[in-house]
């Protein structure tokens, strides 16, 4: 598998961090 | 299709897209008004038909448990929504996977730090609204000849991609940004008006002044 | 289901989904091997049939276009593939979902900047090695008492998931990780070891030393 072309995908590497903010965030609504 | 009870926190956009297939399908979709998000979702009950904890969640009156939005609005669908014919029914899928690979990503990065919801990043905020650009430059040329994303009617498609782009329309895209953007704007305004949409998501209001990260 | 042609570059797994698909359909679809990534997707031809230039992109033989790999396995698939009860085709989209929106997001923050594809940053890279710890354990959960995700035979939630994890098995998840995980350990096995699995990805290799970061 060429590195280089895997470099070149699009990919979401910090969907955890807005996972997280969106569930933060909606927790607090919540209250 | 199915009827059940929806698990779900208000203004959920991931939400919205089964509660707006079930007016379309009459599927019989009542929200849980009991649900607390962080509380519910936390105890023993709520985790043994859904071990992941997360909502939306969906429980049939039969007793079949989903989670995952798509799975949910799919399951109380009708077969109009999913699409009309065998290469319909697969642009159909070709959009949800759009709405929630290539839009939403771009939608959180940009609107979470802007309602100081997540930490801004100027780099990573910038390459956001360049790909909310390229987003709507995309849809705008495919719908230029089109009223539904996919066939003569409204489908999961145009629910999809329409409830990944509410938080962007609400929050971020102020006039000056969609202006040059006629057709999705058309499109998204014609969904978003449609009375069963409005049933669920209520009467939309769009970003008159983009929101900006306050520390 | 239909035929065509499938641009691809080779080991994408993403692409991957729609091959294994079309070997369990009996549906006739050939990767171009004319097909140079960077090259053919940024050309005018291509650009005009698949506006987006990503890949996996597909064409059938009725010049019908489609991308975004969950449409086209889903084009191509038989009606078994997709699940055979209503609850049973949705529980099939619920998998292809978690598979997208909660695999491959911590395999490839795992993954990447293992490979040195992308920086690295140990809190990400922990908290993505958490997130898979988090996947492993529920599908472990789930597989004590099945053979398939879905149904009593494989279908696009196998072929997904399974894609989903290749990656992770092949170049992070050493066996120390992975021995705590039987069940998942035994049904991913069954899947890359099936005969129309290893038809398109080959003998699979598991990891052995986890791949690590090299500036």
């Amino acid at each position: 598998m060429s590195l280089e072309i895997l470099a070149q995908e699009k990919v979401w590497l910090e969907k955890a961090k807005y996972a997280d903010a969106e569930r933060l965030y909606y927790e607090k609504m919540s209250k | 299709m199915a009827s059940g009870t929806l698990y779900t926190y208000s203004n959920n956009s991931r939400a919205y897209k089964a509660l707006i297939a079930a007016q379309y399908s009459g599927a019989d979709v009542k929200v849980d008004p009991a649900f607390e998000f962080g509380v519910t979702n936390k105890d023993e009950t709520f985790l043994k038909k859904f071990p992941l904890g997360k909502v939306p969640a969906f429980e049939s009156n039969k007793k079949e448990y989903l989670t995952e939005s798509n799975a949910i609005a799919y399951f109380v669908s009708n077969e109009q929504l999913k699409g009309s014919t065998p290469y319909e029914k697969a642009l159909v899928q070709q959009f949800i996977s759009y709405a929630d690979n290539e839009i939403l990503p771009a939608s959180h990065a940009w609107v979470y730090p802007s309602l100081s919801v997540a930490q801004f990043n100027k780099l990573s905020v910038e390459r956001a609204i360049e790909d909310v650009k390229g987003i709507f430059t995309y849809l705008n040329n495919y719908l230029l000849t089109r009223t539904y994303l996919v066939g003569e009617r409204i489908t999961l498609a145009d629910i999809s991609v329409a409830c990944s782009l509410l938080q962007l329309y609400q929050h971020v895209i102020n006039p000056e940004f969609r202006q040059p953007y006629v057709n999705v704007n058309r499109w998204f305004d014609t969904i978003v008006n449609q009375p069963k949409v409005v049933k669920v998501i209520g009467k939309f209001e769009y970003c008159v002044k983009s929101a900006e990260f306050n520390q």
